[in-house]
């Protein structure tokens, strides 16, 4: 049997609300290190990679591996009823084909269970290697989050590139064209506005800025956005939440 | 316009 109870029942309503416009199923799968999924777009440009570990969650059991189908459409309609104070504990049988979630009220007062139909989901996984990027940039994750936005207004697709000192957007379109800067900034007072760029190689890569609009969704759960790049490799845009695990996105560069 | 890549040609399967 799997059962994993998450203090922070947000985090994981905001992970599918991150990924729900991405991919439309996926398996979740779990074992006795965590619960994880992997998944791409249908298109095949872009894929999801979730991994938060069993001791990011209160109690956490898993007896055998299971992968659980669902559809996020209707987990996110689940999740919805979820207060964003309440405890989650997720609970399916081996073998099941439902998974049962229980929302619990801060103060015990109100206990709701629902249960989700599970599918059978054909699934291809990609091995993605442990690789060692030319730049990684890590920076505050709504400042991203606007860049992305901002630049989506002029154009297409965005030539992000890293210097040792800066991490330069670019993008042009109908209207005209805008580059916008960020600064190396390592600010001991206010460390979740910092900038860090940690380079070996200078890098300029370009990517759908459609993607990186839904990637920022991912916003809510970390205050930074981690950003690595490689030459002719895609791009990973890693959201670190924190104590629990990671969303990582990966995006085919054009 | 350049052409977007899928992640096929870059990763291979699991």
């Amino acid at each position: 049997m799997f059962e994993a109870r998450l203090a922070q029942g947000a985090l994981l309503k905001k992970v599918v609300e991150a990924i729900k416009d991405l991919i439309e199923d996926a398996n979740f799968d779990c074992n006795n290190s965590g619960f994880s999924l992997q998944a791409m777009d249908s298109s095949h440009v872009s894929l999801v990679a979730l991994s938060l570990r069993a001791d990011g969650f209160e109690h956490y059991r898993c007896d055998r591996n299971i992968s659980m189908g669902m559809k996020l459409a209707n987990l996110s309609k689940i999740l919805k009823c979820a207060g964003n104070d309440d405890a989650i504990t997720m609970k399916s049988e081996d073998n099941g084909d439902t998974i049962t979630f229980m929302f619990e009220s801060p103060n015990q007062e109100r206990l709701s269970e629902f249960d989700l139909k599970l599918m059978d989901i054909d699934s291809e996984h990609l091995g993605i290697p442990e690789a060692e990027y030319d730049a990684t940039v890590k920076v505050p994750s709504s400042e991203f989050q606007r860049i992305v936005k901002d630049l989506a207004s002029i154009g297409d697709t965005v030539e992000i590139s890293v210097t040792k000192d800066a991490v330069k957007f670019s993008t042009s379109g109908d209207i005209g064209s805008a580059n916008i800067m960020c600064r190396q900034n390592k600010s001991v007072d206010k460390p979740e506005e910092s900038t860090e760029i940690d380079i070996n190689e200078p890098v300029a890569l370009t990517f759908a800025l459609r993607y990186l609009n839904s990637f920022a969704k991912a916003t809510p759960l970390s205050p930074h956005v981690v950003l690595k790049l490689s030459k002719d490799l895609p791009v990973v845009v890693e959201y670190h939440i924190p104590d629990v695990g990671r969303l990582g996105f990966y995006l085919a560069p054009k | 316009k350049a052409s977007q890549g899928r992640l096929e040609s870059f990763f291979g399967p699991a």
